[in-house]
C-alpha cells in the first residue's frame, strides 16, 4: 500500500532512469555496436567476421565465418590443419560456438580429417541435441553433414614430429611413468611410486603453442 | 587457437573457438577449446569471453564463464578479465593464458598473466568506432 503511494518521489526517479537512458552515455553505447573481438593478432579472421556482419549475416554467422578464415589461413600454426601434431604425428581440432541467446552449444573435440572444425560445430548445434562430439564418431557426423575427409598432416606437421622425435620426445606431458618421460621417448608405463605434485609451469606453452 | 566474441546491434552475443590443441599432446587430449565456460561463453544478457594459453590449467577455471558472470553483476570487462587472470594465479601463478571479454553495450577488454616471455597480449577488436579491425594490446598483470 505504502509503495502504491510512493508520491512524488518515485516518479522522479523513474523520470531520471528514463533520462539516463536518453543520455549521450547511452547513445555512445549504441554506437559501439557492433563490436567483433578475437584473440591473437589474427586480422583476417576479425575482417571477415566483420564483412559478414555488414554484408548482414548473424552473429553465429561471423563467428563461424571468422574462425573458419583462422582456419583457412592456419592462424599462427594453432589453428587449422597441418598444426600441432600430437604424439602419433597427427592433427586433430577442437571448436566449439556458442548462441548467447539460446544458450545453444555446439563442439566438437579430438575431430580428425576434416579441416573445418568450427563449422562442424555449427552443424552440431543446428541438426542435433547434442553439445559436444569427439574423435572419430564426430569425423562421422561431419561427414553426414557434407564434410569432407582430408588429410590434415602436411610437410609442416611432419617436419615438427620428426624434429619432436630426435629430441627424445621433448617436450611432452606425461609424468610418474618408466622410462623417464623426461629424457625417453615411450612406450612409457607407470611407475609405482606416484608423485602428486603439480608443477604449474608453462616451459611448453607459449604464444606459438596455445589452446 | 583463436577465440571470438561477437555482439550484434541489438545486443545478441555469440562467441566462439577453434584449435589444433597442444603440440605434442597425448593422442586423445581435449582443452579448454570446445568446453562451454571455459573456452568462450556467451549470454545476450550480459555479454561475452574467449580465453586462450595453457587449456590444462585454465579449463578448470571457466574463465569465460566467470568473465561473463563478473559483467553480469555489472564488472567491467577489463576488471572481468584480470579478476578472472587473478583468480587462476593464485593457484598456478606460472600459467600462460589470456582472456578477452565484451558487454552487451560494446564495452571490452581483456588482461593476461604476466610470465617470462609473454608481458603484452595482442588482440582485434573491429566497431563502428574504429576505421577498420584494429589490433590492441594489453600490459600483462
Amino acid at each position: 500500500m505504502a509503495a502504491g503511494r510512493g508520491g512524488g518521489w518515485q516518479g522522479v526517479a523513474v523520470a531520471l532512469l528514463l533520462l539516463a537512458a536518453l543520455t549521450p552515455a547511452g547513445a555512445a553505447s549504441a554506437a559501439a555496436l557492433p563490436v567483433v573481438i578475437n584473440t591473437w593478432a589474427f586480422r583476417t579472421a576479425a575482417e571477415t567476421a566483420w564483412r559478414v556482419l555488414e554484408s548482414g549475416g548473424s552473429e553465429l554467422d561471423a563467428v563461424e565465418k571468422g574462425c573458419s578464415q583462422c582456419e583457412i589461413d592456419q592462424c599462427d600454426g594453432s589453428v587449422g590443419y597441418g598444426g600441432s601434431p600430437d604424439e602419433s604425428g597427427e592433427t586433430t581440432l577442437d571448436a566449439m560456438i556458442m548462441d548467447g541467446n539460446t544458450m545453444e552449444v555446439g563442439a566438437v573435440a579430438d575431430l580428425r580429417r576434416v579441416k573445418n572444425a568450427i563449422g562442424v560445430a555449427r552443424k552440431v548445434i543446428e541438426y542435433t541435441k547434442h553439445t559436444l562430439l569427439v574423435g572419430e564418431s564426430a569425423s562421422l557426423f561431419a561427414v553426414r553433414m557434407g564434410f569432407p575427409y582430408e588429410d590434415l598432416t602436411t610437410q609442416k606437421s611432419l617436419s615438427l614430429y620428426s624434429e619432436w622425435l630426435n629430441q627424445n620426445c621433448q617436450p611432452n606431458y606425461w609424468k610418474n611413468v618408466v622410462p623417464d618421460s623426461s629424457k625417453s621417448c615411450g612406450p612409457y608405463k607407470r611407475r609405482e611410486e606416484v608423485t602428486y605434485r603439480e608443477e604449474h609451469t608453462s616451459s611448453q606453452r607459449s604464444v606459438h603453442n596455445h589452446d | 587457437t583463436i577465440g571470438m566474441v561477437v555482439i550484434g546491434v541489438s545486443g545478441t552475443v555469440a562467441s566462439g573457438t577453434s584449435t589444433n590443441g597442444a603440440i605434442h599432446k597425448l593422442p586423445g587430449r581435449v582443452g579448454d577449446s570446445p568446453i562451454a565456460g571455459a573456452g568462450s561463453y556467451a549470454d545476450s544478457t550480459a555479454g561475452g569471453a574467449a580465453a586462450t594459453g595453457d587449456g590444462d590449467i585454465m579449463m578448470r577455471f571457466l574463465p569465460s564463464y566467470q568473465a561473463v558472470e563478473y559483467m553480469r553483476m555489472g564488472t567491467d570487462p577489463t576488471v572481468a578479465c584480470q579478476k578472472v587472470i587473478s583468480r587462476i594465479q593464485k593457484y598456478a601463478p606460472k600459467f600462460f593464458g589470456a582472456i578477452i571479454c565484451a558487454n552487451t553495450t560494446g564495452s571490452y577488454g581483456a588482461a593476461c598473466n604476466k610470465i617470462p616471455g609473454f608481458t603484452q597480449f595482442h588482440f582485434m577488436v573491429s566497431s563502428p568506432l574504429l576505421s577498420r579491425p584494429t589490433e590492441q594490446v594489453v600490459d600483462c598483470i
